[in-house]
């Protein structure tokens, strides 16, 4: 019975904003510019829209449309993070609140689409990394690579890579310096859903960490089919044009607005009293252990 | 006991008067579903998921006594007594939400990049009076 349990719920009768109310509700986020009590009973989500737009009012102009793979592979995280009404699940691996994909911005040297010489694929990314803000905290990072339609979807492949930071200085004409670089070789077998993963995040973590929001690579790579650890041998070098990759951010918004996980006075605020209540607790036994330990 | 001490002795005629007063509100404090389209707001140009979004919301009048039943502070019970029996102009508790539910958002940035976020206390679950 969720009344003797101090709840206050029923059978739903579902309301709905009316069509003609998108106008009244659209008037009523209509914020006065200076911050203050106004913002402050705007729920986070809709103040950080308003905050978008220019002059503080939400942004009615079209926006960038993001390539559609992208698009379908962040549906796809949100379908696995989120219940169709939203709310986030639990998840495992590291707790992250934000995920936040980017395309490449623009190339130095070697144009996208440019042919490889021979088998070697190369391509130089840039990632403008600006919408990251300094609350979110980098958990993880990875290249995001999709494959097109000619690859079988059956195939073994195995990329012998070689990732490199440059750094990016675009107050100087001078060509960018090569700062860290690594090679290593990968391994995976083309699925139904055609996109790798590539963990990038020792490199990016100290960049992001520094607040360098503009990130500069380069990616040399050759794949071939086969598996070297199986029975077939590593032949047939792979032709398809790979998509120039993603970067794919994993990170723990500290804001207020954030929903953190496991946080007693997060998630419902239910555990508010409570937690104030087990922390005087707990307190209590850690001040007399602490006492006892300097005595 | 107070009420009984103070309250003059009531007649069989007055009884269902005087039992009133302690009954629940018809229109009690409750937890009211509510359902918006972000396309409704012409947000969905950004806002890729979810479609719709269920804020909820908490309407209703509150008892006198609302600590057993809403869970409300003590509090509550001593700022309902004292407007009723003190100051008028001390407002009676209201029907607010209690708890919440987070909700996870995908929109499209300025830039054309993609963001999934996870926010805060976006889902009313449950009404108390305070």
């Amino acid at each position: 019975n969720p009344r003797a349990q101090g709840g206050s719920e029923k059978a739903p009768r579902v309301l709905a904003a009316p069509q003609d109310a998108a106008s009244e509700l659209s008037a009523l986020l209509q914020l006065p510019r200076e911050r203050g009590q106004g913002r402050a009973l705007v729920p986070p989500l809709l103040q950080v829209l308003a905050d978008r737009g220019p002059e503080g009012w939400p942004s009615q102009a079209p926006r960038l449309q993001p390539d559609s793979r992208a698009l379908r592979y962040m549906k796809r995280l949100y379908r696995m993070s989120a219940t169709k009404e939203g709310i986030p699940r639990a998840h495992r691996g590291p707790p992250y609140n934000t995920v936040r994909l980017f395309t490449p911005c623009g190339e130095c040297g070697r144009r996208r689409g440019e042919p490889a010489t021979g088998d070697v694929n190369s391509v130089d990314l840039l990632f403008n990394l600006d919408r990251v803000t300094a609350l979110e905290h980098l958990l993880k990072s990875v290249l995001l690579y999709s494959f097109d339609t000619s690859v079988p979807t059956s195939s073994s492949i195995t990329c012998i890579c070689h990732l490199s930071l440059k750094e990016r200085d675009f107050s100087s004409q001078v060509c960018p310096n090569i700062s860290h670089s690594v090679a290593f070789s990968l391994h995976f077998d083309v699925r139904k859903r055609r996109w790798v993963e590539i963990d990038v995040t020792p490199f990016l973590q100290p960049l992001i960490a520094t607040n360098r929001r503009n990130i500069h690579m380069a990616l040399n790579f050759t794949c071939l089919m086969g598996d070297p650890q199986g029975s077939t041998t590593l032949q047939n070098p792979v032709k398809a044009t790979l998509v120039p990759p993603s970067l794919l951010l994993y990170l723990n918004d500290t804001s207020e607005q954030a929903y953190h996980r496991g946080n007693p006075l997060g998630h419902g605020r239910q555990g508010a009293a409570r937690a104030g209540r087990d922390r005087g607790k707990g307190n209590n036994s850690q001040g007399k252990r602490a006492s006892r330990q300097r005595r | 006991n107070e009420n009984l001490k103070a309250a003059p002795p009531t007649s069989p005629s007055n009884l269902s008067d005087y039992l009133k007063q302690f009954a629940l509100p018809q229109d009690e404090c409750e937890l009211h579903p509510f359902r918006l389209s972000f396309s409704q707001l012409r947000w969905d140009r950004w806002i890729v998921a979810p479609q719709r979004y269920s804020p909820h919301f908490c309407r209703g009048e509150c008892p006198r006594a609302p600590r057993q039943r809403y869970g409300s502070p003590v509090h509550t019970l001593v700022q309902n007594l004292i407007s009723e029996r003190l100051d008028p102009a001390v407002p009676r508790p209201s029907c607010v939400p209690a708890e919440y539910s987070p909700l996870s958002v995908l929109t499209i940035e300025p830039g054309g990049s993609i963001a999934y976020k996870e926010y805060e206390d976006m889902i009313a679950t449950r009404c108390t009076c305070r």
